[in-house]
């Protein structure tokens, strides 16, 4: 464990709590993206099949089970709860994102280290956290407005992307047999969506002006 | 055949 890739997990974690805070203090999802939340719970289930096969750290059992619950807990908020619900964006958040699960699905199926079912949906969960973000930022630029909790959100999961490069360099060449090219590669494509999002949610904070994000 | 490394990352 190096210091990037703890406060990589811990940006993470705080983009989480920052999520759950808003819904819970403003009992309101508004600007926040179901699709993207779905996405993310189905990402944390499919890559934790491990939890009860692996032992790695307490740390690492501790944040899986953390990453499961508070992803379940989010898309059940604004799928059932009554004040939550009624917040929620809907007309705004059409992207089709079953599309999004079957694809990175096949890929899975073609790109993986092994093919067995725990390695196929492991690859499946980095594919799918990749390109996970795109409804939320289809949202965004349909709404055209970030509130400041919305825009913290995307930030510390931005955060996280970036920790987690440095930490991959870091191991890299720290550790003689540390290779996880998926994850890199996948590492890097998700990172390049949000890098595009920061530069306009940037341009929008410096002008003071919406949100404008090109199609 | 080379053992993959155990998953250790989130």
């Amino acid at each position: 464990m190096n210091a990037f890739r703890l406060a990589g997990d811990i940006t993470h974690l705080i983009s989480i709590l920052v999520l759950l805070l808003k819904i819970y203090a403003t009992k309101s999802c508004s600007g926040i993206s179901l699709k993207t939340q779905e996405l993310y719970a189905v990402v944390f289930l499919a890559r934790y099949l491990d939890l009860f096969t692996d032992f790695i750290s307490v740390y690492n059992s501790v944040m899986k089970v953390v990453f499961i619950l508070s992803s379940v807990a989010i898309v059940w908020c604004m799928r059932r709860h009554r004040a939550v619900k009624r917040s929620y964006d809907k007309e705004l958040d059409t992207f089709r994102h079953y599309y999004l699960v079957g694809a990175c699905f096949v890929f899975a199926l073609l790109v993986h280290e092994k093919f067995t079912f725990q390695e196929v949906f492991w690859a499946f969960s980095i594919y799918l956290e990749a390109v996970a973000i795109i409804p939320q930022l289809v949202l965004l630029q349909r709404s055209g407005n970030v509130d400041n909790l919305t825009g913290q959100y995307v930030f510390f999961l931005g955060a996280y992307r970036a920790l987690y490069i440095l930490n991959w360099i870091y191991r890299y060449f720290t550790e003689a047999k540390f290779s996880r090219w998926i994850a890199c590669i996948s590492g890097l494509v998700q990172t390049a969506l949000y890098a595009d999002f920061f530069y306009y949610y940037f341009l929008s904070w410096k002008n003071n002006a919406k949100l404008n994000l090109p199609a | 055949e080379l053992e993959p490394p155990p998953k250790d990352e989130l």
